[in-house]
């Protein structure tokens, strides 16, 4: 997956992802793409989630999947989340709760309470940084105001790091592929290079959801694992979600 | 760059989203809230039953390959659909839902639903 939070000049938020899943699972010699995808973009939906009539949050998501991986709270905050493997993964978690040990929460079911719940950006934040889980992950978080964007990067246990964004010393984005900020990515899928590369050339000034699509629709960062994409603007609401693929030559991952 | 990584200058002009790599728009759909929760995904699974059997079977077809004995999937059907009752409300019950109108086993469902978990290692 590749996600981001990224601020204009005048103070306007972005947040917009691709979901990449699937790796390893299946590959369609065929077609030249993996199965998995193949089976999810069908499922794909945007979900307008309501009580007493009123939109509490939207999400893009999978028919059948209670928990969520993308979504906004209009005028509140923007929320993805990004697959952290670890040796010390979900597995353990799930062990330990056939075991009875259920003091953590399930991923998914974290972010949709988030969404569902947290009234603020702030309330958000703190929820995603300290509730225990049962599986790592990335949080990557937008509000509503200038300079509320991170990504939180999560052990099953503990928060271990949040990256804000910081327009005082430059940083007017914060981008999320698959691994550690403080660690190269795997030489063989390096997406932040890439994607990093096409937004600096953007620059803040020229920052929009168009232009964000255009850095999400370059390989490697769109790639064949790429499911969807979501662009999200917090402040007037605006939330879009496109199905993706990635003719021959794309890099698998 | 015909060689991998098949890595290309940064593209401009792609939105509105148009050409090979748009593969079309995503359908909305209202998740009611105030609704019982086995009920709120009703209209939503009974439009997509067969894209989510597919994909379910799809991940039993994988999983066969990887335990040819049939022996996951065993484990899943029989261990996985108890453990429903221990998720937290309203999950459980929507979980439970979405295995009454999809007709799919429970357990199949819940595997679904916590794929994530299993896939971090």
């Amino acid at each position: 997956c590749t996600s981001l939070v990224a601020e204009d000049t005048t103070g306007k938020l972005y947040h917009a992802r691709n979901l990449d899943f699937g790796l390893f699972l299946g590959w369609d010699i065929k077609k030249h793409s993996w199965e998995i995808p193949e089976y999810l973009r069908p499922l794909t939906v945007n979900l307008d989630f309501q009580r007493n009539n009123k939109t509490i949050f939207k999400s893009t998501n999978f028919a059948g999947y209670v928990g969520m991986l993308t979504g906004m709270r209009p005028g509140i905050f923007t929320l993805t989340m990004n697959e952290r493997f670890n040796i010390d993964g979900g597995y353990i978690g799930i062990i330990e709760w056939i075991l009875g040990k259920r003091d953590g929460f399930w991923m998914s079911f974290l972010t949709r309470s988030v969404l569902e719940n947290a009234t603020s950006y702030a309330q958000a934040k703190d929820q995603l940084t300290n509730t225990k889980m049962l599986a790592p992950a990335y949080f990557i978080l937008g509000g509503n105001r200038s300079g509320e964007g991170c990504v939180i990067t999560r052990s099953r246990k503990a928060c271990l790091d949040v990256w804000e964004l910081d327009l005082k010393h430059g940083s007017w984005y914060v981008l999320e592929t698959n691994y550690d900020r403080w660690k190269d990515p795997l030489f063989l899928d390096n997406r932040r290079t890439p994607a990093m590369k096409c937004l600096n050339e953007t620059t803040q000034k020229k920052i929009s959801l168009p232009a964000i699509y255009d850095v999400l629709s370059t390989k490697p960062v769109l790639n064949k694992l790429t499911t969807y994409t979501t662009l999200m603007e917090v402040s007037s609401g605006t939330f879009e979600a496109y199905l993706r693929d990635c003719p021959d030559p794309c890099i698998p991952w | 760059q015909d060689l991998p990584p098949y890595s290309e200058e940064c593209r401009k002009g792609t939105y509105p989203p148009h050409g090979p790599t748009f593969k079309g728009k995503i359908p909305w759909y209202t998740i009611n809230l105030d609704s019982a929760p086995h009920k709120r995904w009703n209209q939503l699974i009974s439009d997509k039953k067969v894209e989510v059997t597919n994909l379910i079977q799809a991940i039993k077809n994988l999983a066969n390959d990887f335990f040819p004995s049939g022996k996951l999937i065993e484990l899943v059907d029989k261990h996985l659909a108890p453990l429903v009752d221990t998720l937290p409300f309203p999950f459980n019950e929507e979980i439970k839902g979405i295995a009454d109108v999809s007709g799919l086993p429970l357990g199949e469902v819940m595997f679904f639903n916590v794929f994530y978990e299993i896939f971090t290692v």
